[in-house]
């Protein structure tokens, strides 16, 4: 493998975002990029990585590797490199370390890390294509702020998505709370813009810790992608360049 | 508040 990343801090941000949810991930390495799926310590959630070949240039995969990484390493590591830095991963065919080279493009300055691998037994879940019931767009700040303001009331919140919006709402001990979103576009700010399409009226309900984990990757991109359908984990998407993604899914809440 | 159900219920082993 040898993967050279523009910016350092792509990975930094991704690892970053998913490090307080799973410890110990295998990346999947092969000619199509780099991917990594695991599901957090409680199976509840469900991490979905896909940094695509495009998004590195050059990208080189000879052979199918699992890169079996302590993302709390990996971590210190990416925080040797300067955000702007050029990264590249390299990785023999049958490795016990990855090797993580940061090149700055203003000086001459070349750091070299290399991370022990681990033997990671993981579960690899097959998650079905699903045409979902609603698929919301919207700022990522919005959807981070709206957890947020919603864990300081309670543990979990509703999502309900019908034609007049989506609304978050929540109750707990000291009372309830709800924020709903209309559609809405800014033509000078397509960035703020609210997009619902819906096939039909969902309502389903979450743990907010885990919604307010999964913001964590907010810094990713400007928009999230949330997709709901009844009684199947919600989606929540960041999209990066090349058609990279990170996604998170949420087993939902059941019952009464 | 209904009870928290698990990802691998709904995505099988692959």
């Amino acid at each position: 493998l040898e993967a050279r990343l523009e910016q350092a801090n792509l990975l930094k941000k991704v690892v970053d975002a998913i490090k307080d949810l799973v410890q110990d991930c295998n990346f999947d390495c092969n000619d199509s990029g780099i991917a990594l799926q695991a599901m957090d310590n409680s199976h509840v959630a469900l991490v979905s990585m896909m940094l695509k070949a495009e998004s590195f240039s050059p990208f080189r995969c000879d052979r199918n590797i699992a890169l079996g990484i302590n993302l709390s390493s990996l971590m210190k590591v990416l925080r040797c490199a300067q955000n702007e830095d050029i990264l590249t991963l390299k990785a023999d065919d049958a490795p016990d370390v990855v090797n993580l080279v940061f090149e700055s493009s203003e000086s001459d300055r070349l750091s070299e890390y290399d991370i022990k691998l681990m033997d990671i037994d993981q579960e690899h879940l097959g998650i079905p294509e699903t045409e979902y019931s609603a698929t919301i767009s919207m700022p990522a700040a919005e959807f981070q702020r709206i957890c947020r303001d919603l864990i300081a009331l309670s543990e979990s919140v509703a999502i309900e998505a019908t034609k007049e919006g989506v609304k978050f709402s929540c109750s707990g001990d000291i009372g309830n709370g709800a924020v709903t979103l209309r559609s809405h576009t800014n033509v000078e700010k397509p960035e703020l813009n609210v997009d619902i399409a819906l096939s039909e009226p969902v309502a389903l309900t979450f743990s907010l810790k885990y919604l307010v984990n999964f913001c964590k990757a907010s810094g990713l991109s400007g928009t999230v992608k949330l997709c709901l359908s009844s009684e199947v984990p919600l989606l929540v998407e960041y999209t990066l360049a090349s058609n990279s993604y990170l996604r998170f899914y949420l087993a939902p809440k059941i019952g009464d | 508040e209904g009870t928290q159900a698990n990802i691998t219920q709904f995505f099988g082993g692959s």
